[in-house]
């Protein structure tokens, strides 16, 4: 991260919405720049109030090409989306968003959330992170809004400036077990065993699980492994106590802590055709020593053991896994049983029997 | 600055002067007004934002480093601030 001191000199901030963009409503605007402070005032002691006529220390406008006293200059659609100043009087804090780009709530155009989110960092006094995975990287990127947007590194350098919420609960995303991990809305990446706990992928997140007692404690994935990417799409733990990350054409072996040398491979090198581009799910059966990979309605049978693809492969999900109708978000196997999950719900599945045995709330691992 | 010849076109060396004098030019402390500022070169700003991009650090506009430049960011430089 970067800072430009020394930041500002109180902690009770005021904002103002100068002027609106015609491609939102006015709500929708207030509901992003509200919801972009509220990222900053999460991991800070800082407050911020709206004002709705004459200076705020932030002052916030939707503006063209040369506008007003500003140093700088929008340049149409796309290049640059928007910029904003450091802590000080006058245009120090204040944030301006290129009117010529389309401005959303969603993943079309640029969402004004995370642009806002990002600007105010700056006019909270950061400059940017070199950090790809940091809201204060340069470049815009779309992250699902149900995440928070924040990265260690964002937060490491917001607080070398103000330090963390004064003896207020941490006002980070609570434990797992909030509402937001039970409430009715949880849906996975992807899903691991590793050794006795289970491992639950979301968008940047993880949670480990130990089944057997009601523990389950959420982190960063990049608190464990720098170099993965967030929104991991399957996960499978080998015979040789190491987990396999798919994510597009791309896998990683992970040993430990450690993301092993010379990954991502491409998965045709494990014997994929050219024409599979994603893994949707992977497990190995620790029976059999065969990992079945799931992509839409089908499935491949690599053996772990001649780490080859086995022959007559891909067969229809729905012929060898009766029950298993929808495409598979996640699945792991657990005390032989394998668990299969899509959107909200989770099949318990008996390889040998061949049979659903019940079907459960995707959460239930989560002790809601 | 070595622009590829077959790439030698208006738009990429537009393109990259834009980039480069948007966000690596350092803004002139005013108070050394009176010293002849050394006005790094392009090649040293293009070394700064393949450095800063985890590129590979030619000086040179490759192909990587132009489509970085194309996309979507914040109009706040990344040095000099």
């Amino acid at each position: 991260y970067g800072v430009t001191l020394p930041g500002w000199k109180k902690n009770k901030l005021t904002y103002r919405i100068v002027n609106y963009t015609p491609d939102m409503s006015k709500e929708d605007v207030d509901k992003a720049i509200q919801r972009a402070f509220k990222v900053w005032s999460a991991v800070t002691p800082l407050i911020f109030t709206r004002i709705h006529k004459g200076m705020a220390d932030i002052m916030i406008s939707f503006e063209t090409k040369a506008h007003g006293h500003c140093p700088r200059y929008f340049d149409g659609p796309l290049g640059v989306l928007a910029h904003a100043f450091p802590p000080g009087n006058g245009l120090g804090g204040d944030v301006h968003f290129d009117e010529d780009e389309k401005w959303t709530t969603g993943s079309a155009g640029f969402n004004l959330f995370l642009v806002a989110a990002h600007e105010f960092g700056h006019a909270l006094g950061l400059s940017h992170s070199n950090d790809q995975r940091a809201l204060m990287f340069p470049n815009y990127a779309y992250i699902s809004p149900s995440e928070f947007p924040l990265s260690p590194d964002d937060i490491n350098g917001i607080q070398s400036i103000y330090g963390s919420p004064q003896n207020t609960p941490d006002k980070r995303p609570a434990s797992p077990n909030s509402p937001k991990t039970c409430g009715s809305q949880m849906t996975f990446d992807a899903i691991t065993t590793l050794r006795r706990e289970v491992i639950f992928l979301k968008g940047r997140h993880l949670w480990r699980v130990y089944p057997d007692n009601s523990e389950a404690e959420r982190e960063l994935i990049s608190a464990f492994w720098p170099t993965l990417p967030p929104a991991i799409e399957a996960a499978y733990e080998n015979l040789k106590d190491q987990i396999l990350f798919f994510k597009g054409n791309n896998f990683w072996v992970i040993s430990g802590y450690q993301v092993l040398l010379g990954y991502p491979k491409n998965i045709n090198t494990l014997g994929f055709p050219k024409g599979v581009k994603k893994i949707d799910a992977a497990v190995c059966n620790k029976n059999t020593g065969m990992t079945d990979f799931f992509v839409g309605d089908k499935y491949w049978r690599f053996d772990e053991n001649s780490q080859s693809m086995e022959k007559g492969y891909p067969r229809l999900i729905a012929n060898d896994f009766p029950g298993i109708s929808q495409r598979v978000d996640a699945v792991f196997q657990q005390k032989g049983l394998f668990y299969f999950f899509h959107g909200l719900k989770q099949w318990e599945f008996d390889p040998i029997a061949k049979k659903v045995i019940q079907e459960m709330k995707s959460n239930s691992w989560f002790n809601c | 600055l070595h622009i590829h010849p077959e790439e030698d076109n208006k738009e990429v060396a537009k393109l990259l002067q834009d980039y480069l004098n948007k966000f690596y030019s350092v803004d002139p402390d005013p108070n050394l007004l009176g010293w002849k500022i050394n006005a790094e070169s392009t090649a040293e700003k293009l070394q700064k934002m393949q450095h800063f991009f985890g590129l590979k650090v030619t000086g040179k506009p490759d192909n990587e480093t132009l489509e970085m430049m194309k996309k979507p960011r914040c109009g706040v430089p990344d040095v000099g601030l």
